[in-house]
């Protein structure tokens, strides 16, 4: 899909990092609740994008953390070797109030080149590990942030480890969805991205799923091999965020008729 | 307004489209909704063309996204609106070809409605479907069901999808507005979405207009 001309006002648009400090410390501290002083990440680089409406701003950022070396390899969450994570975060601030929409970090495989420090914002060049990602969250935000809290059941859904035939299970439904869809890919090695991509929407999914006080049911549909990225360009509307065009006159209600 | 009310079941609602990969749901919530007006108004339903609005509305961005006010004001400026048969849907910007010989439909006037929902369920009723946009947490991977995200997963202020009300109702005691979406009929329930009523979830209640046919 072509790329959307970025323009000033609540469209998106790159940041300095100054502006982006103060979200990515919060996202930042949201990745690092519950963990004891000398576990916890640091970030090393973050860049980004703002979209402002209304009375927030919603942040999206790349992120490079920094893991603190295990020396437990019974708790340790990664191996050693993977240390260093690549997360996007969507940091929704309304009214100085901030929340962590999304978080998605997934271990880096290579070694970070060029990545500059949180202060200079630099952008690192780093080649993400392909495969699911577990850690692909909806997360809660901190009690005193919002009104509303998810934090009784968000922390069970991100600590959950996920079944052992879980990439078996995955490559059977995305072999149905492939066939029910008639996708084709043009290569392996997208129909390898296609495949993680799937199986990170899946976890979105099953988030989007607990999160509903409905009665909807999420899952598998034609949209399941799209990044949220891809989705929100190509089928979504953001001109709708801006200010609406023309002024129209207001409708008189059916029952002052 | 009436406990229930359902435009499909009165013949005012088209059949589902389906936008391709192009950003142009609001062409589709527009006539939609003028498809409504003039059944309601002049007693035919015909499927109108989305295409004329994405190739002839010069204020909206075609496939990169519009908005309803200025869809309404590109058809009383262009002289109305052909049919989806002469001017079919491509998915794609094209050259305005718009034949005002083959408009077949015309509005007067637009009006925006009210953020009550209360209210929008009675305009509904007595007047037809109306345009509304959304913010489409979650619709990418919605199935079937009436979907109520928690507030701040899905925010009024981010809206990003425009469809059409064609209808309100309960299911098993939980409010739902009925609404047609562009995206299909192979995308949630027979390509309609169901969204909760009463909360102003998702900001259904927030860019509500209409056509308005004489």
């Amino acid at each position: 899909a072509p790329k959307k001309p970025r323009a000033a006002g609540p469209q998106a648009r790159e940041l300095a990092s100054p502006e982006l400090l103060a979200p990515a410390r919060f996202a930042l501290e949201m990745y690092n609740r519950g963990r004891a002083a000398g576990t916890r990440a640091a970030l090393r680089a973050v860049r980004g994008r703002v979209r402002r409406a209304g009375r927030g701003s919603l942040y999206s950022l790349k992120a490079t953390l920094v893991e603190p070396p295990c020396n437990d390899p019974t708790v340790c969450q990664l191996p050693i070797s993977k240390k260093t994570l690549l997360c996007s975060f969507e940091v929704l601030d309304e009214l100085g109030k901030h929340m962590l929409l999304r978080r998605d970090c997934g271990p880096v495989d290579t070694k970070v080149t060029g990545a500059g420090t949180a202060q200079d914002a630099g952008r690192a060049q780093v080649t993400p590990h392909v495969g699911f990602s577990p850690n692909s969250s909806l997360l809660e935000p901190s009690p005193d942030d919002t009104n509303e809290t998810f934090s009784s059941f968000l922390p069970l859904l991100n600590k959950d480890p996920l079944p052992q035939d879980f990439s078996v299970k995955m490559a059977s439904i995305f072999k149905e969805f492939v066939t029910t869809y008639n996708r084709t890919y043009d290569t392996k090695e997208e129909a390898r991205w296609r495949m993680s991509v799937f199986a990170n929407n899946m976890v979105r999914a099953q988030k989007i799923q607990a999160l509903d006080t409905g009665t909807a049911r999420y899952g598998v549909t034609k949209f399941s091999d799209l990044t949220e990225e891809e989705f929100r360009t190509i089928y979504l509307n953001p001109l709708l965020q801006e200010e609406p065009g023309r002024k129209m006159r207001l409708a008189k209600s059916v029952s002052s008729l | 307004p009436p406990p229930e009310w359902d435009w499909r079941k009165k013949g005012a609602v088209t059949k589902v489209k389906d936008q391709g990969m192009c950003g142009s749901c609001w062409a589709f919530s527009v006539t939609g909704n003028v498809e409504g007006q003039w059944f309601l108004k002049q007693g035919t339903l015909l499927s109108l063309s989305e295409q004329e609005l994405l190739d002839c509305d010069k204020v909206d961005k075609g496939c990169m996204g519009g908005l309803p006010s200025n869809a309404y004001s590109a058809i009383k400026t262009l002289g109305g609106l052909e049919t989806e048969d002469d001017y079919s849907y491509r998915g794609h910007l094209q050259t305005c070809s718009f034949n005002a010989e083959k408009a077949k439909v015309y509005i007067n006037d637009s009006v925006e409605l009210s953020q009550n929902e209360q209210k929008l369920a009675a305009w509904l009723a007595e007047k037809g479907p109306i345009s509304v946009a959304i913010n489409a947490f979650g619709m990418q991977f919605y199935r079937h069901g009436i979907s109520h995200p928690l507030r701040p997963l899905c925010s009024p202020w981010l809206i990003d999808h425009a469809v059409l009300l064609v209808g309100y109702g309960n299911r098993s005691a939980t409010p739902f507005w009925a609404i047609k979406n562009s995206w299909g009929t192979d995308w949630g329930e027979e390509g309609y979405y169901y969204l909760y009523r009463g909360s102003g979830a998702c900001g259904v209640n927030i860019m509500a207009s209409s056509a308005v046919v004489n």
